[in-house]
């Protein structure tokens, strides 16, 4: 489903080079839940950007389905990412002239799809992640953990062949959390695929493996019981 | 040093009502190492707005080492603001075009002090955080943990007589969430008052006092032992 290949991704800064990822090989299968953890700054964010075609490696190969996203041109990797990634980003994103119904739906109205055929979807998800009563809200009248459950229903609106989320909890309180990790177990046992980058050993529990980066590489690769 | 009486907050939305904070009564000596915990959308950066001057109350009163913070100019509480009170925001408000080492010396440079006098302050504190190496790196150049780390570090360069943080380690791993929280507790040693919002219990943990929100009132209000 996703595969990188020695890849590998330097930042220039002044007159430094950060290799923020290094010489990562990783094979993520159709219906795996990946847990991937590490300090701040191990290149966690930047490895799902790879995943995700949003950013470019700069040393060897990233693959999505076969295709290769890397080396490509940017808008065969936006069309490539709309019908099949949805992304959590680690700080949101949302638009913010637009209500939550309306940034949730957004993934839809991009393909054509009338509002009117939409805003059920995009409510039924809210509904879903807790935020009945906040449809209508935009991002400065949402708290943090009502900005971040919003950007969560959005990944999920286009029924995204994989799900990439960075931090998807890390604004909510353990009970909240507990509501999304059981949303999105579900979906993986209805065979979403999903990479989720995250901070809490909870949250890493309830996927089928943990791969822990440590300075841009990967350091450990566990997989979890019940198969 | 702080202290609430019946203050509550309402916001407006379209027809509607929403009572983000109703009737809260608190009191915050000095030297106290405070947590508030709760749900999200419970009221809590509502709370930490009100205490630091940077939203009014619509019910109730605010004051800050006996001064009124409610019902008085945008001018005064500005200025009050930046002399008493450090403010970690729950999404950093860091100013893009500025270094790492800039956006922590902000505060002084506002107060007329040089850079050159700034600086060598600034990135001991970045330093203390970890960021030694990240000093000149704007914010699209950091990682999400560090980017909070820097707020963090910019909160703390004027000594505040109060740091007020919103969930000031949502994106950091466990080691070094420990970290701020153990230079948290050593400046709360020195005397430094601290209003803390968090979702870690580890974290309240580290403070003298728990203060848990429910629907926008405080629903528990528990003393931790040793003093
Ligand atoms: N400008 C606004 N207009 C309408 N409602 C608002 C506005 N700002 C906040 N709210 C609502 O007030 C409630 C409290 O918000 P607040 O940001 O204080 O919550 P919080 O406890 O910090 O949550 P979190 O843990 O998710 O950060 C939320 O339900 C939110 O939707
Ligand atoms: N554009 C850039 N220029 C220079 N360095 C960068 C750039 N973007 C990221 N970095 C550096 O690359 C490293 C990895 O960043 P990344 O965002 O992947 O970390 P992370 O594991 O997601 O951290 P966190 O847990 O704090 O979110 C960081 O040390 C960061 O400073
Ligand atoms: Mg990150
Ligand atoms: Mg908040």
């Amino acid at each position: 489903m996703i595969e990188l290949r020695h890849a590998g991704k330097k930042f220039r800064q002044g007159t430094r080079q950060i290799q923020a990822l290094r010489d990562v090989t990783l094979v993520i299968k159709k219906g795996e839940f990946l847990s991937i953890m590490g300090p701040s700054g191990s290149g966690k964010s930047t490895l799902l950007n790879l995943m995700g075609g949003l950013d470019q490696p700069t040393e060897g190969e990233v693959f999505l389905d076969g295709r290769p996203l890397h080396g490509i041109t940017d808008n065969e990797v936006t069309l490539l990412r709309r019908r099949h990634i949805g992304y959590v980003f680690q700080f949101f994103n949302l638009l913010p002239l637009l209500t939550a119904a309306e940034n949730v739906g957004l993934p839809l109205l991009l393909d054509g799809l009338p509002f009117s055929q939409v805003k059920p979807r995009a409510c039924a998800l809210l509904r879903q992640v807790g935020l009945a009563e906040r449809t209508e809200h935009r991002p400065d009248q949402l708290s943090g953990g009502e900005m971040q459950r919003v950007a969560i229903a959005r990944a999920l609106i286009a029924n995204p062949a994989v799900l990439l989320a960075d931090e998807p909890t890390g604004n909510l309180d353990s009970h909240t959390s507990e509501e999304i990790f059981l949303l999105l177990k579900s979906l993986n046992n209805q065979g979403q695929t999903i990479v989720m980058v995250t901070h809490d050993p909870k949250a890493a529990a309830y996927g089928s493996r943990i791969v822990t980066l440590k300075d841009g590489a990967p350091a450990q690769d566990i997989s979890i019981g019940e198969h």
